[in-house]
């Protein structure tokens, strides 16, 4: 049996509205740690890893390790039927084909039960070491949407390139090319808007920005993004979930040959 | 040309 009561649920909907264009179908695995989810894309080109911690749950039970297989379009669109300001329950029994989403208003007037049926996934679980990266970038998650963004219009790649002088975001396209560079700003008033750049070494390496784009999607989720960036590996872009865990996003480099 | 890596190519499977 499994009884996990999130009492900021919106953080839940805003988690599968950040993954559901990525990927399909996903096992959500329950243990006594914590509520998570590895999943590929179809084209195995991006990655997310979902952690919410047991104790960012005002309750949580979970009396064996479960894995629940849900279509997450089907997820998405139970939990846009709980309110902004709803409690989120979600439950399950021991060899169940279904879990239940109780939304609890939060004056508990309204209290709703979505069933939904679940499915059983054969997904590939990758084993992701913890790794140094040359150089890890963090900045206002608004900004690197807007960058994103503004990019995907000119071209189909960004190059992202860190040095000494900053972090550069580079395309080009057909009607020409584009280069954004920030540099470290400590100085601000807060410390979300704040651009970080921690440089082990110089690295510079090219993704789609379809993906990136996608990524972004969890924007609403972290005032900041967090950017792991190093040569022989993907890129992790981090949204942290207050208090709780995080979205992470990996996604492989497009590479020159 | 440009080549897409992807995930298994810096990824273990378990």
């Amino acid at each position: 049996m499994l009884e996990l009561r999130l009492v900021q649920g919106s953080l839940l909907k805003k988690v599968l509205e950040a993954i559901k264009d990525l990927v399909n179908d996903a096992n959500f695995d329950c243990s006594s740690s914590g509520f998570s989810l590895q999943a590929m894309d179809s084209s195995h080109v991006a990655l997310v890893a979902l952690l919410l911690r047991a104790e960012g749950f005002e309750h949580y039970r979970c009396d064996r390790n479960t894995s629940m297989g849900m279509n997450l379009g089907n997820m998405s669109k139970m939990l846009k039927c709980a309110g902004n300001d709803d409690i989120i329950t979600i439950k399950g029994d021991d060899g169940s084909d279904t879990v239940t989403f109780m939304f609890e208003s939060p004056t508990q007037d309204k209290i709703a039960d979505f069933e939904m049926k679940l499915m059983d996934i054969d997904s590939e679980h990758l084993g992701i070491p913890e790794a140094e990266y040359q150089a890890i970038v963090t900045m206002p998650s608004s900004e690197f949407a807007r960058i994103c963004k503004d990019l995907a219009s000119i071209g189909d790649t960004v190059v992202i390139s860190v040095t000494k002088e900053g972090v550069k975001f580079s395309t080009r396209g057909d009607i020409g090319t584009a280069n954004i560079v920030l540099r470290q700003n400590t100085t601000v008033d807060k410390p979300e808007d704040a651009t970080v750049i921690e440089m082990n070494e110089p690295v510079s390496l090219t993704f789609a920005l379809r993906y990136m784009n996608s990524f972004t999607k969890a924007t609403s989720l972290s005032n900041t993004v967090k950017i792991s960036l190093s040569s022989e590996l993907p890129v992790v872009v981090e949204y942290k979930i207050a208090e709780m865990g995080y979205v992470r996003f990996y996604l492989a480099p497009k590479i020159e040959e | 040309s440009v080549l897409q890596k992807s995930m298994f190519d810096f990824y273990q499977e378990y």
